[in-house]
């Protein structure tokens, strides 16, 4: 996956993702493609959650699938997460819950909890960072105020990292793919160099639903893993998200 | 051209928005989940819709673990010990798990497993 949020010069937020699944479920020798992920693309669907007729969250979602992976309150925070690799995985978190140990939060069912239950970005990130989890993740959380933006690289005990927005430092945007910030991304799978060639390119002035589609478009960070690219704007409660393909030659994940 | 050799890593691609073309596969339809609903029959509009397309999938996971176990093993784990998992999870979540299965036919244990992928996938 690869999850950015970017702050333009006026300081309204933008929060975007691509989001990769399907990495070893089935490679289809015939049409080039991984099984599973071609099987996902007809379930993602938009799902706006109400209360008394009244928008609650909106989120882009797979059928079937009770979590949330990517979401947005509006005019409060949006938030999507990245998938975090670990020999400490979400294995052993789900073996201690079948021993009794159920201490830690199942991940899609703290970011459905946080989306639902939430009311600020404060209180957002108090959430997705302090609460014990099964598994390791990156959460990517924007708020609806300039500089309010950060990645959140959990562990399943603790929070490790939040690497925060800065403008002030130059920092106007942070983008996270699968590996933690502070560390090399594995050789063979790099998307975090070419994302942010390419957001440094796009430059702050020119930052917009469109470029950012742009970014999320190129090769590698589009890959076949890519089921679905959303791009949200929290001020204006809007969420679009488009279902993806990646032609050859285009990388495997 | 450099771009055709792996990782085929592309220059930055410009004017793709409005998203069209190859590497656009369609939009991404939008529903309502009523939060005031019981759990239980919050998705049934949706799975009524995306039934085919939910059960394809869980199958080509069953054959996919097939071809690993081909004994059948890991499928009986799966739907007839996974259930017990479901009165542990947090309430809504394992009532709203339930409602799917009965309204897609699909084993609750296949339902189970779907949405716990995350955590068996993060090694």
């Amino acid at each position: 996956c690869t999850s950015l949020v970017a702050e333009d010069k006026s300081g309204k937020l933008y929060h975007a993702r691509n989001l990769d699944f399907g990495l070893f479920l089935g490679w289809d020798v015939k049409n080039n493609s991984w099984m599973v992920t071609e099987l996902l693309r007809p379930l993602v669907v938009n799902v706006n959650f109400q209360r008394n007729n009244k928008t609650v969250f909106l989120s882009t979602s797979f059928v079937g699938y009770v979590g949330m992976l990517t979401g947005m309150k509006p005019g409060v925070f949006t938030l999507t997460m990245n998938e975090r690799f670990s020999i400490d995985g979400g294995y052993l978190g789900i073996l201690e819950w079948i021993l009794g140990k159920r201490s830690g939060a199942w991940m899609s069912f703290l970011t459905r909890s946080v989306l639902e239950n939430a009311t600020s970005y404060d209180e957002a990130k108090t959430l997705l960072s302090k609460t014990k989890m099964l598994a390791p993740a990156y959460f990517i959380l924007g708020g609806n105020k300039s500089g309010e933006a950060c990645v959140i690289t959990r562990s399943r005990e603790s929070c490790l990292d939040i690497w925060e927005l800065d403008i002030k430092q130059g920092r106007w945007y942070v983008l996270e793919t699968n590996y933690d910030h502070w560390k090399e991304p594995l050789f063979i799978d790099n998307r975090r160099a070419p994302g942010m060639k390419c957001m440094n390119k796009t430059t702050q002035e020119n930052i917009s639903f469109a470029t950012i589609y742009d970014v999320l478009s190129t090769k590698p960070v589009l890959n076949k893993l890519t089921t679905y690219t959303a791009l949200m704007a929290v001020s204006d409660a809007k969420l679009e998200a488009y279902l993806r393909d990646c032609p050859d030659p285009c990388i495997p994940w | 051209r450099a771009q055709d050799v792996p990782p085929y890593t592309e220059d930055c691609r410009s004017g793709t928005y409005p998203p069209s073309g190859q590497t656009f596969r369609g939009t991404v339809p939008w529903y309502k989940v009523n939060l005031d609903q019981a759990p239980h029959e919050r998705w049934q509009q949706l799975i009524s819709d995306k039934k085919i397309q939910l059960t394809a999938l869980i199958q080509s996971i069953k054959n996919l673990a097939k071809s690993i176990f081909p004994s059948g093993k890991l499928i009986e784990i799966v739907d007839n010990d996974l259930p017990l998992l479901i009165g542990t999870l947090p309430a809504q979540y394992g009532e709203e798990m339930k409602g799917i299965a009965d309204a897609s036919g699909l084993p609750l244990g296949e339902v189970i497993l779907f949405n716990i992928f995350y955590e068996v996938f993060t090694v």
